[in-house]
């Protein structure tokens, strides 16, 4: 069970990492459409 | 300013569905662990019963 | 037309979270029915040791 939510500990960790680089990247695209207009 | 305002409005949204998502994981770790614990107690009061018998 | 592509960003985004959400959800419960198995396994397997014994 510890093993266990070690590795739900490290996956949380990747997943919100992801999250993390969707984020990213709608601020990037985000702001050249704001300078592109 | 408009497309600003949208984007910055955009944003914040995103991040608060970030804040729910990893408030929702927090609270799932700790629903399976209490889970676990549950289900490894009732085998082994199954066991203690079938020992007993 | 910048507040629509700035709107499809930002749908995307969500699309994409909730895509790796629902993926995280799925393999939690996966893996967390197959360590409860494995546990109850163990303990049955541990249970039919004493019994014979």
């Amino acid at each position: 069970a510890v093993r266990y939510l070690e590795e739900e500990d490290k996956r949380s960790q990747k997943l919100l990492q992801r999250l993390d680089t969707h984020i990213e990247e709608l601020k990037t695209e985000s702001e050249r459409t704001v300078d592109k207009y | 300013k408009g497309l600003e305002e949208i984007r910055h409005q955009y944003l914040r949204a995103v991040n608060k569905i970030r804040g729910d998502m990893m408030h929702y994981i927090q609270e799932s770790k700790k629903r399976a662990a209490e889970m676990i614990r549950a289900e490894v107690l009732k085998e082994r009061q199954q066991t203690a019963r079938k020992m007993r018998k």
